[in-house]
């Protein structure tokens, strides 16, 4: 049975998206049958691995409205055992028109249900917030991945997400635990960097994963390309680090 | 009258907090009466500036909800001229409250409406989302100042906020202008930097300001000290760059 994981904060900027499509790419590149998807009206996991979002006919949207069934939406990537439900702009209209429905966080859960038996895992990219679709995502999710940029902000963030969790872990999903905390763009020059680190390790020791994601070009450029940064350079260290971090995911015990 | 500008951006983590902190500061100490409208519920533009949330009685969320009257919650900053309506984690909670009332979008441009009278510039720091929040912050405003940081996804975030804005336009806010897009983060030393301002300067040309924010750490670490960075060296390059794009605000025609 697949495994779904959904990559949340509402700080902005952390590296959810950037995760998503280089972590997924590391598990398919490991021969799992992967599925990402994307639940970010901005869409960028959907371009971060290329497609032309003109030429979809439906898309995650359309799924958890009730519109379409999850065949008519999956789309291939690059890479043979990758697959994604896409990301459109529409998808901004998915909070009004749900609001009403009394299985409004359970949405994305149900939709996923016949999928686990075809993927082994399931990543959900989420918006920066704390709404209804990142609700859904985490409604759906047997494991949260939190990404903590050593910053400020990010650091009272995670603080935030872990208390939401846990009302909503009471609530809609019992099932749910925190995969980790995953350290991104941490660069040992930055005096601040380090402090955050540190600080983010006295207050959520065990929870940490031992991969740290390094500030690195390939990773901020890899986007612009449209295709994960293992394509471009499978020895750089934008490459090994989320080859390490799915090694993480794929001992966790489930 | 005094004028609202809203930093809006979908895309998390471009620099809207920040240009909300210290271009605030830079107004204020340039003796303008300030009002900084924290809108995001994570509170980030609160804690820029030192408050300690713990201690309010209330905050901006008892206000849009009509809870509560602006003298309730208007608080002291550590600049004489900046005053600050602060937001905490409660005002996730608005979007959900004011769904189903009529005046849902307006309830911020009307809660503002008694202090355009007191205040010369009154800045509102939205949520990096397109919902019922920002929405408020884009029907409230005179202006809008989109927060460009030179990478990838943060481009095509700016196109999207422009389709949203001309239909908001039309529908809430025919006074609506964009002030400008603002270049942050940026470090001359990367490539990809330069080509994402080369194509910024193609898409958007006569809409970007003169003033291009820098990549610098004392505006990254500053918040971790809780005050804007002229407070600790009005001389850097972090203040300075901020004191010429009040120059430009300044020099908005309305
Ligand atoms: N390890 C890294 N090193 C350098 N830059 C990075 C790294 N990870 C992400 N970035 C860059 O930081 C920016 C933000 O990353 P990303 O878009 O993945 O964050 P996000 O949390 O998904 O943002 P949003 O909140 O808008 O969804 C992007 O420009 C990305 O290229
Ligand atoms: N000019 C700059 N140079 C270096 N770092 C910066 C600069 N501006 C902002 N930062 C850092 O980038 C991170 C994101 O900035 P900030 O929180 O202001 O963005 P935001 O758009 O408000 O994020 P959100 O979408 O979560 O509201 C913060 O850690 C901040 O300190
Ligand atoms: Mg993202
Ligand atoms: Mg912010």
């Amino acid at each position: 049975m697949g495994v779904v994981i959904s990559i949340v904060s509402q700080k902005g900027g952390v590296g959810k998206t950037t995760t998503a499509v280089n972590l997924s790419a590391a598990l398919a590149a490991a021969e799992k049958e992967v599925l990402l998807v994307d639940l970010d009206p901005q869409g960028n996991a959907t371009s971060g691995l290329g497609i032309d979002k003109t030429k979809l006919k439906k898309s995650i949207y359309h799924g958890i409205i009730g519109d379409a069934d999850p065949c008519e939406i999956i789309t291939e990537s690059s890479i043979e055992c990758l697959k994604l439900l896409p990301a459109r702009m529409e998808l901004f209209r998915a909070e009004l028109e749900l609001m009403s429905r009394p299985d409004k966080e359970k949405r994305l859960l149900n939709f996923l249900a016949h999928l686990r038996g075809t993927y082994e895992y399931i990543l959900v990219d989420a918006p920066p917030s704390l709404s209804l679709l990142t609700f859904n995502a985490i409604t759906a999710a047997d494991f949260l991945l939190i990404p903590l940029q050593c910053e400020f902000y990010a650091l009272g963030a995670v603080s935030q997400m872990i208390q939401v969790v846990q009302v909503l872990k009471r609530r809609l999903n019992p099932r749910l635990r925190i995969a980790g905390i995953l350290l991104t763009m941490f660069n040992p020059k930055e005096d601040s960097c380090l402090q955050i680190a540190e600080s983010a390790r006295e207050q959520f020791s065990n929870m940490l994963f031992k991969t740290i994601i390094p500030e690195n070009s390939d990773l901020k450029n890899a986007p612009a390309h449209g295709e994960p940064v293992l394509l471009q350079d499978i020895r750089s260290p934008g490459s090994r680090c989320y080859f390490n971090l799915a090694e993480e995911i794929l001992n966790l015990s489930h």
